[in-house]
């Protein structure tokens, strides 16, 4: 957690298994799967109704969900980053 | 902001320019077609010294883009746009901001800046709109993603947008340009790069382009942006009308080449391109007015779709290798910074390796045989901590010998990318300036100061990137200098706590052409690509034996008229290009009562007749009505025609003055400029034609040994050289002839002397230069090989062994075989500032092979 990061509500998530095995871990924790992430087979966006859509403080509490789910290699709750027009 | 397009009626295609805008290069400044290709000045060599990036010369060997996809990541494009619809594609288009398939920007009279980006790309020729994309043929389409939270996931959808469809990304963003923020791409961005240049475009890879910054009055260094600073990126910075750096350029060394783009609002022109018509201007559909640094990636998105027609099976490392070696230096070498690598390469930390040039490109790329597969060779992680001094100008140096991986299955020989991964703690950053060098003696400036980046004081595993060592060898010692240069005062030292040199590149030559090797004409590339290659059909404008899929087809819809000449009514007919204009455009002379224009012969930029050229292609010159490569002996080149040299003797000279040769005919020695039979007192002939200074005290020499000596010097005991002779004076004075008293040197570590600031022989460890005494010679001279004095290298040349073998030329001067000649002489071309050889028994040439 950084003090300066803005949290949102979604979570890319690396599920190996595929896509079905996403759409339970989604259902399963209460997330919404947006589906795949681009290119990048098994990268899927989850989201989460409940959790603050921007935030100062990352969601511990799905944190250690999805860091307790064996069939979740990877996660990364997302941030807010600050891109501008040149 | 300007406004041409007069309504629908022209968009259902009752403007017979508009039916055939698809195809018909918009070579008419009339007004009437492409209204604003006549402010293209960046097309057209209205630069201010005549230069443009060479976009016709692809266009009329056909290439206009057609067959390839571009995307620009930003914040959306305006699908039906009169000047983009019709090569809108949105497949290559989506909205991440509002998750739907549709890219219209949202009308907040701010959102306008991919629809420009856009424009650049691919505005349709041939109407009556705004101006031309530089890839007028190429589709193109746009993501939504910059109206909105950005995150690494936002990032990763836009970087991995359908890749089999979309050939090239271009993008005009990164993070915040302040001068303090170092950042780059998350991980899903990072693998989203990994994935397009490793599966993208079917496997060759795709292409992306980023603006390399736009921090010029925050003083920042865009090695600090992580997009721009990446292998995965083409880097693209700016330059102005005049060929100068524009205020918002941020200079770094991992910025790869240039195009033009603006300068200051009211001395230089900007970019012409489309505009989105919001709600507040809805009549202002083209501006000439869209700027900064993201003004010049869409133009090298442009040009490096011209590149991808011209050969669709390029990697995206053979682009890479492609604006490395085409990329021009001379129309920004007024401005200062060009240094030249060990490869002989001018690089630039401002603008890479110069203007991108789109005639060249396609050239060689219809050429291109393929660079041989990516070597990554990482170096040990050097951990141990050193001192970075807190004193001002305090710097720590470091060493690492590396082997380039040689004999493993990593072994480099040519470098691609050099990356130096660097931790440190030095409070403030910003104070820091990060050099370095190659084994081959390229320095490269890894980090210049940020004056804003007070609010951190690490750097953590940041990869910073250089593209200035590209050809180089890998092998040998890299030194990596961390120096204390900002104006903050420091309370206490910092530390490197590890660093580590990741080095890209191949075993084998990268520089290959189809059947053939640049430098190894024994070469026969084998990979499966090529064979495929060769099976398909001929294109004009290419050789016989270069042959690949697809171009023969895009050549023909090119070429297939669109008029007939009836049409042409009071205008000029080309005939090849089946158009009417209302001048013949360059390239072509006008037959008057025929009312045609005609194609001049190859290389002519404009001529009398079909015969005779007045005025060349870029990089040629004219001589008498041909156009060369250079001038022959005996001429110099003057505003690109050849003059003859004044003093019949000289076999090159710089210019029209007598005193500027610098090079003579058999018989006759150089010395300041002119060409004498004898060499003057104090001088001998060298065997390259020029006369040099014997060794102190000598009158006469042969060789490096004296065969007489000047006053007050007599021979040494073994006769080789002279000495002063014994006067009462102790070493460090001189005997005052007029008071007969012994004075000081003055210089400081002299022995002997003549006269105050007029030293002869300098202390052990010194060397004498123009009477003073320095511990090493400086730029532009040599240490003699009696390693007593420092002589002044040759006329041209900044850097040499000897007064025979130059290693770098002033810009105006041309490095072949050792010498700086004002240009290549006969059986040379022009290789970015050297004189490579042409192929055997070719007399003139502008290219291998």
């Amino acid at each position: 957690s950084d003090t300066n990061s803005l949290y949102s509500n979604h979570f890319a998530v690396h599920v190996p298994s595929g896509a079905a095995r996403a759409a339970d871990i989604a259902q399963e924790y209460g997330f919404i799967n947006m589906g795949q992430i681009g290119s990048l087979a098994n990268y899927y966006l989850f989201e989460h109704p409940k959790v603050r859509k921007r935030s100062i403080s990352s969601s511990d509490e799905h944190h250690t969900l999805l860091q307790d789910e064996p069939d979740v290699h990877w996660f990364e709750q997302q941030v807010e980053r600050k891109r501008t027009k040149r | 902001d300007f406004h041409y397009y007069e309504g629908n009626s022209q968009a259902s295609g009752q403007n017979p320019y508009f039916a055939t805008s698809a195809f018909g290069p918009p070579y008419s400044t009339s007004g009437f077609v492409d209204p604003l290709f006549k402010e293209q000045w960046y097309l057209t060599g209205g630069s201010k010294d005549g230069f443009d990036m060479n976009v016709l010369s692809a266009w009329k060997r056909g290439f206009t883009g057609k067959g390839v996809v571009v995307s620009i990541l930003d914040d959306g494009i305006q699908t039906n746009h009169p000047d983009l619809i019709l090569n809108y594609d949105p497949r290559a288009s989506t909205d991440i901001n509002d998750n739907d398939s549709d890219p219209t920007p949202q009308d907040n009279g701010d959102n306008k800046h991919g629809t420009r980006c856009a424009g650049e790309v691919a505005a349709t020729a041939g109407n009556n709109i705004c101006g031309v994309g530089v890839a007028y043929n190429a589709s193109i389409g746009g993501v939504r993603m910059l109206d909105g939270t950005v995150n690494d996931a936002v990032e990763a959808k836009a970087l991995g947008l359908n890749p089999d469809h979309v050939d090239i990304y271009s993008a005009s963003w990164g993070p915040e340009d302040d001068g303090k923020t170092v950042d780059g791409p998350g991980p899903l961005a990072r693998r989203a790069f990994i994935y397009g240049v490793t599966n993208g475009r079917r496997g060759l890879g795709s292409i992306f382009i980023w603006a390399s910054g736009n921090g010029g009055r925050h003083v920042d260094s865009c090695n600090c942006d992580g997009y721009t600073n990446s292998i995965f990126t083409l880097s693209i910075s700016s330059a102005t009308q005049g060929g100068y750096k524009p205020w918002y350029l941020e200079e770094c060394a991992s910025t790869l080449a240039t195009t033009y783009s603006s300068g200051t609002p009211t001395l230089d022109k900007s970019v012409a391109t489309v505009d989105m018509d919001g709600r507040l201007r809805p009549d202002h559909i083209c501006t000439v007015e869209h700027t900064g640094t993201s003004a010049s990636a869409p133009l090298a998105a442009g040009i490096a779709a011209l590149a991808l027609e011209a050969n669709p099976n390029l990697t995206w490392r053979d682009l890479q290798h492609l604006v490395v070696m085409t990329s021009r230096p001379d129309p920004l070498v007024k401005e200062e910074g060009w240094y030249v690598n060990g490869v002989q390469r001018k690089f630039s930390h401002k603008f890479g390796y110069g203007l991108m040039d789109a005639g060249k490109m396609v050239d060689l790329a219809v050429d291109w045989g393929g660079v041989p597969p990516q070597h990554i060779c990482k170096s040990r992680e050097i951990r141990e901590d050193r001192e970075i001094p807190g004193a001002h100008l305090g710097k720590v140096k470091v060493f690492m010998d590396v082997d380039g991986c040689a004999g493993t299955n990593s072994e480099i020989r040519y470098l691609e990318h050099v990356q130096c991964k660097i931790s440190l703690r030095f409070f403030p950053r910003g104070n820091l300036r990060i050099l370095l060098t190659s084994p081959m003696g390229t320095t490269s400036v890894l980090l210049f100061e940020r004056p804003r980046d007070v609010s951190s004081s690490n750097f953590d595993d940041w990869p910073f990137l250089s593209v200035h060592f590209w050809g180089e060898q890998a092998h040998g010692r890299w030194t990596l200098e961390i120096i204390n240069s900002g104006s903050r005062r420091i309370n206490q030292p910092g530390i490197l706590k590890k660093w580590q040199l990741i080095l890209y590149g191949t075993d084998l030559n990268p520089q290959r052409l189809r059947s053939r090797s640049l430098s190894n004409p024994t070469f026969q590339p084998s990979s499966s690509q090529f064979r495929e290659a060769q099976s398909q059909g001929s294109p004009r404008f290419v050789p016989q034996d270069y042959l690949y899929p697809g171009a023969s087809e895009s050549l023909s819809q090119v070429q297939k008229p669109q008029m007939v000449r009836s049409q042409c009514q009071i205008e000029y007919w080309i005939s090849d290009l089946a158009i009417c204009v209302n001048d013949c455009p360059d390239g072509y002379f006008a037959d008057v009562d025929k009312k045609e224009c005609f194609s001049c012969p190859q290389r002519c930029k404009s001529c009398y007749n079909s015969t005779s050229c007045t005025a060349c292609d870029h990089n040629l010159v004219l001589f008498g009505t041909k156009c060369l490569a250079s001038c022959p002996a005996g001429h110099y080149e003057a505003d690109s025609s050849c003059e003859k040299c004044p003093v019949k003797s000289c076999a090159a000279c710089a210019g029209p003055m007598g005193n500027e040769c610098v090079q003579c005919l058999k018989g006759t020695y150089l010395e300041n400029g002119k060409c004498s039979p004898k060499c003057g007192t104090g001088r001998r002939q060298s065997s390259s034609g020029s006369c040099i200074a014997c060794p102190v005290g000598c009158k006469s020499c042969d060789e490096n040994v004296c065969t007489s000596c000047i006053e007050n010097f007599t021979p040494s005991s073994d006769s080789s050289s002279c000495e002063q002779s014994n006067t009462v004076c102790p070493l460090g004075l001189f005997l005052d002839i007029e008071t007969g008293q012994c004075q000081a040197c003055q210089a400081e570590n002299c022995q002997r002397c003549e006269g105050a600031g007029q030293c002869l022989q300098c202390a052990h460890g010194f060397y004498v230069y123009l009477g003073t005494c320095l511990d090493q010679c400086s730029g532009g001279s040599y240490l003699t090989s009696n390693r007593k004095e420092c002589l002044d290298c040759p006329k041209l040349c900044t850097k040499c062994k000897s007064a025979e073998i130059c290693e770098e030329c002033r810009t105006d001067g041309m490095l072949q075989e050792g010498k700086c000649l004002p240009h290549c002489s006969e059986g040379y071309y022009n290789d970015v500032g050297t004189c490579s050889r042409c192929s055997q028994s070719c007399k003139t040439c502008i290219g291998p092979g």
